[in-house]
């Protein structure tokens, strides 16, 4: 999976 | 970033302000659920544990940071305020926070994206998350009345949401088309609680009346 995997959010 | 995630995050923000100055410069939390900020709390524990593993940005970690203390302290306020605690409506409020919070454990064993604990308690949250608000809906329903600063945080509170919902649809189309479903559709929930609240708050905006939620 690639790392934009909503975990940069709130 | 973008613009409807900035806008996102800050309503969140402002929402727990408005509740925070409430509960401070009222001395009071008439109207707010204690069972949806214990579980906030919850859904902010398991969703941050990745504040010890990996380093996204200064921002990122100051919000979660700043969000884990203000829920614990408006928990505090609720719970140990001499005279905070006073004002609580208790008998009001008696949704059982193990009807919400079992269930959505159960539901992120089964359904994760990938199952390693931090995984497993990050999909949880957003699975609780999405339903924490019951609780604080149910209580403004018994309420009679139901004061401008709680009106405006649960305002505030659902339009966040609705906010990174719009953020998702952004973020799809200009980052690789990822399909986040659990995410996606758990947000979709947690606005959609909101739809009926929202109504009564707007129509009670433009007729200039006190909010009332019909019984």
């Amino acid at each position: 999976a690639k790392t934009s995997s909503l975990k940069d959010e709130l | 970033m973008n613009v409807f995630r900035l806008a996102g995050d800050m309503t969140h923000l402002l929402s727990i302000i408005i509740l925070l100055l409430k509960i401070r410069a009222t001395k009071s939390c008439t109207g707010i659920s204690l069972k949806t900020q214990e579980l906030y709390v919850i859904v902010f524990l398991t969703r941050y544990l990745d504040l010890f593993t990996k380093y996204i940005s200064f921002y990122n970690t100051t919000m979660k940071l700043v969000f884990l203390g203000t829920s614990i302290s408006i928990v505090w306020y609720m719970r140990y305020h001499k005279v905070v605690k006073q004002t609580y409506n208790k008998d009001q409020d008696t949704f059982r926070h193990y009807f919400l919070a079992i269930p959505c454990f159960l539901l992120a064993l089964l359904i994760h994206h990938e199952f390693t604990v931090i995984e497993v308690l990050w999909t949880f949250s957003i699975y609780l998350e999405a339903v924490a608000i019951l609780p604080q809906l149910v209580l403004l329903q018994r309420s009679r009345n139901i004061d401008n600063l709680t009106g405006n945080y649960v305002f505030l509170l659902g339009a966040y949401r609705a906010l990174y919902l719009v953020n998702w649809v952004y973020r799809y189309f200009t980052e690789n088309h990822l399909v986040r479903w659990i995410p996606w559709l758990s947000g979709l929930v947690q606005t959609t609680l909101y739809a009926d609240f929202f109504y009564y708050y707007i129509k009670s905006w433009k007729n200039n009346e006190k909010l009332q939620l019909p019984a």
